[in-house]
């Protein structure tokens, strides 16, 4: 099973059309392995990526160095997940 | 049964299925469950088909869950379907709609894609076919309809999330909606549900012409909204696609507008901005009864139009 420990989803705001397409750039390095929540639209609308916990400082660096301003979203996904899972084990519990 | 099911919860698609079988045991007049087709590894693909009679009514067709990780849309059509049928009888829309029209409802579109997500990959988006040469396994399925299939907006990598497949309808998936919608003919409204972000979308995605009815798509879009926003306040943004969120070809309701279903919309459902795909089962059912007051306008909207 495919875990997600310390990956993180990271919100990114572009500025302009220039931001846009450095966002499709980062998203063509396959060594990077962004996966696109919401997918750069145009300028003002947030996009979401999930980011592995092997590739987040080359992400970060990237963002950085291109001034991009961004927030993290979800600051560890996997637990998210572990909360889910027990959400859904909870619930099946009690139906029994 | 369906009165101890827990809406309030996600569940496996054995779940899914096995609630369907109960949904119609507990509505036998008027939910039927049919099989339209299998998915790539042979799950069958079932759909609700919710009925009062009469042969080739003209119907409604709703869907959720065509992108595997998208668990609320799953969740959003289990409960509308008990929704549905709970309501024949009781509120006098619905029981306007049903007694002019049918309403099909297919709740797991991406079987294969669904149950990868509870084995080994929550959040795993596409089919899981697999291509000789293909270096990655799954398709995009909304990317694979043909219409403007391959052109911009969509992914010849299939390592890409938005993989376009082979070729049009490559995908079973894909393919057993294309042959009901054909075959059936009398489809006049196609509500494709997908989670997140909040809009209601209209065609196109893969062009920026628009289409002719642009205008009286706009217009229930709008009221759509603003129901579906008076229950708890979500704000939506609704438009055509390739305006509203970004190109995208080969996608769902391009295609049936193009086939002449002219109330073709998608959505995407909540989330906020704090979770994602990952929302919190708590959320399940304000999402799903917000939705409804959405899809009622849509539904009333075509049943007192048809053409």
């Amino acid at each position: 099973q495919q875990l997600f420990v310390g990956d993180q989803v990271l919100r990114v705001s572009a500025r302009n059309e220039e931001q846009i397409s450095l966002l499709g750039v980062l998203g063509e390095q396959e060594e990077l392995q962004v996966d696109f929540w919401r997918h750069p639209n145009s300028p003002g609308h947030p996009v979401d990526l999930r980011v592995p916990f092997l590739t987040l400082q080359g992400v970060k660096k990237f963002l950085d160095f291109h001034n991009f301003s961004y927030s993290i979203m979800i600051e560890d996904v996997q637990e998210l997940l572990d909360e889910e899972k027990e959400s859904m084990r909870r619930s099946r519990r009690i139906k029994r | 049964s369906s009165r101890t099911f827990d809406f309030a919860s996600y569940h496996t698609i054995d779940e899914i299925y096995d609630w369907m079988d109960v949904l119609v045991e507990d509505h036998p007049s008027l939910v039927s469950k049919i099989q339209i087709g299998q998915s790539y590894e042979n799950r069958p693909l079932y759909v609700l088909k919710f009925s009062t009679g009469g042969r080739n009514r003209p119907a409604i067709w709703l869907d959720t869950g065509i992108h595997a990780r998208e668990w609320i849309t799953h969740a959003t059509g289990v409960w509308t379907a008990n929704k549905i049928a709970s309501e024949y009888g009781q509120d006098p829309s619905v029981t306007a709609i049903l007694d002019s029209m049918d309403i099909f409802l297919e709740i797991v579109t991406n079987p294969d894609g669904f149950a990868f997500t509870h084995s080994s990959n929550r959040l795993w988006r596409k089919t899981r076919s697999k291509y000789s040469g293909n270096l990655c396994v799954g398709v995009d399925p909304n990317r694979n309809w043909d219409a403007g299939f391959g052109e911009a907006g969509a992914s010849s990598s299939s390592c890409s999330e938005t993989y376009h497949g082979p070729y049009a309808n490559s995908e079973p998936e894909v393919k057993s909606i294309v042959d009901f919608v054909q075959s059936h003919g009398n489809i006049k409204a196609f509500v494709s549900i997908h989670s997140y972000s909040q809009l209601l979308l209209y065609p196109y995605g893969y062009t920026y012409t628009a289409v002719p009815d642009q205008q009286e798509l706009h217009e229930v879009s709008a009221k759509a909204v603003a129901a579906l926003s008076s229950l708890y306040g979500t704000q939506y943004k609704y438009g055509s696609i390739i305006t509203t969120i970004y190109r995208a070809s080969g996608g769902t309701i391009d295609w049936t507008y193009n086939q002449g279903i002219k109330y073709s919309f998608t959505f995407e459902l909540r989330d906020t901005g704090r979770y994602g795909f990952l929302l919190p089962a708590k959320q399940i059912v304000p999402t799903a009864e917000e939705t409804w007051l959405a899809l009622k306008v849509i539904m009333e909207h075509a049943r007192d139009n048809l053409y």
